[in-house]
């Protein structure tokens, strides 16, 4: 089994590669990528020794190859089905976001309590109610959820969520998740983020 | 000096301490803190000597008046002034975020290059051009910029920023910035997070 915590460094590696594709690198070596993220290359020939042999120590790494084999071993190449629970300000955002067509993901249903828009398109994806959510997410086999509803509902959303055979959750609420085994969740959230740049505006 | 790291970890301590208040929690012990975040006791004893004595050791800290001094320590406590760079679809999002609200932030100006929102208004707030950034900057005193807009866009939008004397940056883009010193910028991007849950979910 392959612990997370060198699934999580396979996509901050893929960060790095993409970086380097766009300034027209083709080769790396493992030192300069462990510089680049302030980690060793050994830990980098560790993570990678998981997975098999890639490109060769002297030259470096083949930076397109080893972005594509990370993108196979992380599951990523297949197509991602994603739902999204809130059609609001940030949920229509994220239906507008070009970002995941480019990485594979794309969202298939999504699910509101607003009468007003249940039945509706929003960029071309259906609005259903929430008590269709555990039938829909089957038809269209649906993998990961995103929640973009307001902080006071996310229980009952948690709920529905986990009925529903879905396993992963992409969380941008400040409700920090509390959930059973077997569930994974990421939050995002970027007033830590907005904390820090202020206390920097301020003392310089 | 206080090093970055420490207002850092403020940050999650804020977060956390936001969490037990959500709980009804009044006092925290700094070990039941330093759990809840993976950290030492010592660790947070040590960051918080910085900024002089809080709470009594035996009972634990006071959960409210410990948030309030780190509000009052970070500056956040002071109303933050905000400009957006990029009137999209992301950028409306983060005009209707009450959360900024919440926090003591306020989105004051927008800038954007499309003729036909320059000059109309959006959740209540002005769409400038790009070319009148620097002197609205300097007259509305505004210390941060977010930016979103698209990736090819962002070298001249750093430009202007820079020009402009802002010194903290929110970037919502997959661009790495290549910043002069003294400017601190902090990115937001939760592709890697969808990465990390993509995987987990073809792997149960
Ligand atoms: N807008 C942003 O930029 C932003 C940024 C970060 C985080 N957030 C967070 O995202 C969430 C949504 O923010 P928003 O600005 O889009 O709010 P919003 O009020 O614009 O949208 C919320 C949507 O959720 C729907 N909803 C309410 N209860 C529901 C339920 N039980 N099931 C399904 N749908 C339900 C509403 O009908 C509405 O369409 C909030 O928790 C907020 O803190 C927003
Ligand atoms: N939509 C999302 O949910 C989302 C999520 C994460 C990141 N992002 C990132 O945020 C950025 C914006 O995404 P979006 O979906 O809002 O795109 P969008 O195309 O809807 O909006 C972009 C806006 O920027 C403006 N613009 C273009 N060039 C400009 C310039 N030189 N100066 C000022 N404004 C300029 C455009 O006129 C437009 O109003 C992108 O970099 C995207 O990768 C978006």
């Amino acid at each position: 089994k392959i612990p997370n915590a060198t699934i999580k460094r396979l996509s901050l590696y893929r960060k790095q590669l993409r970086r380097l594709i766009s300034e027209d690198r083709e080769v790396v070596q493992s030192q300069e990528l462990a510089d680049s993220l302030g980690l060793t290359s050994t830990q980098i020939r560790k993570d990678l020794s998981y997975f098999g042999k890639f490109g060769c120590r002297k030259k470096g790494y083949d930076v397109n190859l080893l972005l594509a084999n990370l993108r196979k071993i992380m599951g990523v190449a297949t197509d991602n089905k994603l739902c999204l629970f809130g059609c609001g300000n940030l949920g229509n955002a994220l239906l507008g976001y070009k970002g995941f067509e480019q990485r594979g993901f794309s969202i298939e249903a999504i699910f509101d309590t607003d009468l007003n828009k249940i039945g509706k398109f929003f960029h071309g994806k259906r609005c259903y109610s929430v008590n269709q959510a555990k039938e829909v997410i089957k038809r269209k086999n649906i993998k990961i959820a995103i929640i973009a509803v307001p902080d006071e509902t996310v229980d009952e959303i948690l709920e529905i969520i986990i009925l529903s055979g879905i396993k992963s959750i992409l969380n941008f609420t400040q409700r920090h998740l509390q959930l059973p085994g077997g569930i994974m969740a990421r939050s995002v959230d970027f007033t830590d983020k907005l904390e820090l740049l202020s206390y920097f505006s301020h003392t310089k």
